[in-house]
């Protein structure tokens, strides 16, 4: 049997390459280093290919470059919504949520999802109870809150509001 | 949105992926990244995949899902597979993203058709990569 493997991706919500400076690439560039150790620490130990996107992903969803968790970004009304699905190759369990805010880690949820019910996708007040009963640490609205988001919404609500057309993908993304 | 996948020593295969969605997307809107099979897919037969993009066009495209079977069902790599799914099947359907994928192997591929792409991997006995178009 061969070695381990572990790959991430860490979308940056609204970046443009333009906006990019060495400053940013330089942080972005820790910021994923220090996801993939997360999960490659695991994987070292030998531990399991779940654990091991488990950390990855909790490490980017704690850096606020990053879109997810503490580095989400806002809707329409101002709110943050977090969606997150793990998904396990031996048998091909799953679990998901979506629409939560509250769990620091909406990635810690997903996976309780698929531990500890029959269920593959939760949203709403359940979701969040599952949470509770689980014992995943909540952030309040200070704790998401990043200013770059915010802007990056009143700018795209300014744009909306005087048609400006947009051809930056990364606007559609995640 | 961030995601990983993972093969471990034992030849399980994981992923993993989580979002906030899009900037001043509409209240109750979900993409891809909760959809198992979408953004998100592991079988230890094929491959595990963590995606990143235009979500509604990943769910119509089963983004995940579609590489496993073309490896299942036309005997493709991973690489070929994952390739042809975000080149041929959403880039031209105005799905603009890209994937993270790994198979049973812990061959990786990083495929993307447009920029604002984040990435990092690492193969046991080799230096980590870290790249950002």
């Amino acid at each position: 049997m061969s070695g381990y493997s572990l790959a991430i991706h860490g979308g940056a919500g609204t970046i443009l390459k333009s906006k990019m400076t060495p400053e940013k690439e330089a942080a972005y560039r820790e910021g994923l280093s220090t996801a993939l150790e997360a999960g490659e620490a695991v994987l070292r130990k030998g531990g399991s290919a779940m654990d091991a996107v488990e950390a990855a992903v909790c490490a980017l969803e704690d850096e606020p470059l990053f879109n997810s968790g503490r580095g989400a970004v806002y809707t329409s009304a101002g709110a943050q919504e977090m969606d997150a699905c793990v998904m396990d190759g031996r048998d091909r369990s799953a679990g998901a949520v979506a629409g939560i805010f509250g769990p620091k880690n909406p990635i810690r949820l997903a996976r309780a999802v698929m531990e500890r019910t029959p269920h593959v996708l939760l949203i709403g007040p359940r979701a969040l109870e599952l949470a509770q009963e689980a014992g995943l640490e909540f952030g309040d609205r200070d704790y998401f809150f990043d200013q770059k988001r915010w802007d990056a919404l009143q700018k795209t609500m300014q744009m909306r509001e005087s048609g400006e057309e947009d051809d930056d993908p990364a606007r559609r993304h995640g | 949105t961030v995601g990983a996948v993972a093969r471990d020593r034992d030849g399980n295969l994981a992923a993993a992926t989580s979002t906030g969605g899009m900037t001043a997307k509409m209240p109750g809107r979900i993409g891809d990244t909760p959809i198992p099979g979408a953004g998100t897919f592991a079988d230890n037969a094929t491959c595990a995949v963590s995606a990143t993009g235009h979500g509604e066009v990943f769910i119509r495209y089963t983004a995940g899902a579609e590489i496993a079977a073309r490896m299942r069902h036309l005997g493709e790599t991973l690489e070929q597979a994952a390739r042809h799914v975000v080149m041929e099947d959403l880039a031209p359907n105005d799905g603009s993203g890209g994937l993270v994928a790994v198979d049973s192997e812990g061959n990786i591929t990083l495929p993307f058709n447009c920029e604002g792409m984040y990435r990092s991997s690492v193969r046991e006995g080799s230096d980590p990569e870290t790249a950002i178009y």
